[in-house]
């Protein structure tokens, strides 16, 4: 729920609230991680690396409900529509471009709200290993939530042998735009 | 004057992450 500018506002200002809006749901993620069976059994260090190099993947995924690849407009939780033109002047012009076609290829798939949830949590534990230390723990995870994303994909469309596939190759796509744009800057008042 | 702390989309996730395992210990 991001009050992105009213016109009256500088971009600056523009910047500061959208800047505001990560930090509420950076929080939401690391729920979610907790949430996610076996994450907890992790170590503490390999809890929070998983969560520092996939963190802004699963953002991706979630902000692809707010883009309108047709219309080419972002909707914020607030209800507060904005087309990819007016966002441009915060300077993210290519993070949105990279957005809008990234949600168009997942929104196309067509998946349910727990198959994209368990989709997430594959991304995260796909997430870069540098950092882990057991990283066998990590495969293991790993493993076993594509094994329950693909039962339960392949459980309700038997017939669709090629929607999982698709789906395991967005990850790919989602460490590019990591890769790319996660050194975008933010801005953030200090009074 | 207004002061600002800019950071990267990547060092604010980092820091919240941080932040929050540290409250949680």
């Amino acid at each position: 729920s991001c009050p992105v500018a009213p016109a009256s506002r500088s971009s600056q200002e523009v910047w500061e609230s959208f800047s505001q809006c990560f930090t509420p749901a950076v929080k939401e993620v690391v729920e979610f991680a907790k949430s996610i069976p076996g994450f907890q059994t992790l170590s503490q260090h390999d809890q929070v690396m998983l969560l520092k190099s996939g963190t802004f993947q699963v953002l991706m995924v979630r902000f692809c409900s707010l883009f309108d690849p047709k219309e080419r407009t972002v909707t914020f939780l607030n209800g507060q529509t904005y087309s990819l033109a007016s966002l441009r002047a915060l300077g993210m012009g290519s993070l949105l471009d990279a957005m809008f076609d990234f949600s168009e290829k997942l929104g196309s798939l067509g998946l349910e709200p727990d198959e994209m949830a368990l989709f997430m949590a594959v991304v995260l534990v796909s997430a870069d290993r540098s950092g882990i230390v057991e990283v066998g723990a990590v495969e293991q995870l790993q493993e076993n939530l594509i094994r329950a994303l693909r039962s339960l994909i392949t459980s309700r469309r038997p017939d669709d042998s090629t929607l999982f596939p698709k789906l395991l190759l967005r990850l790919p796509d989602l460490r590019t735009l990591n890769n790319q744009h996660s050194d975008k800057l933010l801005a953030f008042r200090i009074d | 004057p207004k002061t600002h702390r800019v950071m990267t989309l990547a060092d604010h996730i980092s820091h919240i992450i941080t932040q929050d395992f540290a409250r949680n210990q």
